[in-house]
């Protein structure tokens, strides 16, 4: 483990007070000193998916389109007890600059950045992690670096797998949500029974969340 | 706590970790 703050173990808040603002991924990150799992890779990435569908839908409601938030790095994603995920909102932010309207391509992209940093926490820039072929696949096709012959599809930069639903009949919210929903069934298909995909994936967060208070409980008593 | 597992190999110019790392 990283000894090099002795007063605050991976710098995170061992005062238990974090309430519903939960765990980061940075301070689950740096408590570990330790990559994240593929498993917890799929989860957050499937929690992530859920929280920003949610808010997309939310600003829809609202007549806003577009998106406040772009996730610059670990510490904007926020595993709660109950293994949901909060995207931190930008509107809060006193940059102007995060005020600024992303497409769903954009912050779906810098979901993918994000969750592969997490995989590769600690590793050499000269290193690479083997990762399984169907993660390696969703972290190309979420960051959009899968070669497609040049035709890219402008539905997110996913391809339309899926039959339309009501909600497809509105435009906006097909700007808005298709890529993420893609994103929820690669994330679900990954599953022996993708139904289970909410449920699952919920509990993998929790499970991420409450291991890591006992690992801060536990090197808090140890210091 | 156990360790995570996982293989690590050399950076590959044409790996995923070359191509974000260019984003």
């Amino acid at each position: 483990k990283d000894k090099s703050d002795d007063t605050n173990p991976g710098g995170v808040n061992m005062d238990c007070g974090d309430g519903e603002e939960g765990l980061s991924l940075e301070e689950i990150l740096k408590l570990y000193n330790q990559p994240i799992n593929e498993e917890q890779a799929w989860a957050v990435c499937y929690q992530c998916c859920e929280s920003l569908l949610q808010g997309s839908r939310r600003r829809h409601s609202r007549g806003a389109g577009g998106y406040a938030r772009r996730i610059a790095g670990a510490a904007d994603v926020r595993v709660r007890r109950d293994g949901t995920v909060l995207v931190q909102d930008g509107q809060d932010s006193s940059d102007k600059s995060r005020l600024s309207m992303f497409t769903a391509t954009e912050v779906i992209e810098s979901l993918g950045i994000v969750i592969y940093k997490a995989l590769d926490y600690g590793l050499k820039e000269t290193e690479e992690r083997e990762l399984s072929p169907p993660l390696e696949h969703l972290i190309d096709r979420m960051t959009n670096v899968v070669e497609n012959d040049g035709d890219v599809s402008r539905d997110e930069g996913f391809e339309a797998t899926e039959e339309e639903d009501e909600e497809d009949k509105e435009p906006q919210e097909v700007f808005n949500s298709r890529g993420f929903r893609n994103v929820l069934k690669l994330c679900a298909a990954h599953l022996p029974s993708p139904s289970d995909a909410p449920d699952h994936y919920q509990a993998v967060c929790r499970a991420l969340y409450a291991e890591t208070r006992d690992l801060g409980t536990f090197l808090e008593k140890i210091k | 706590k156990e360790k995570a597992s996982y293989n690590v190999r050399p950076k590959h110019d044409s790996g995923i970790k070359a191509k974000l790392s260019m984003k």
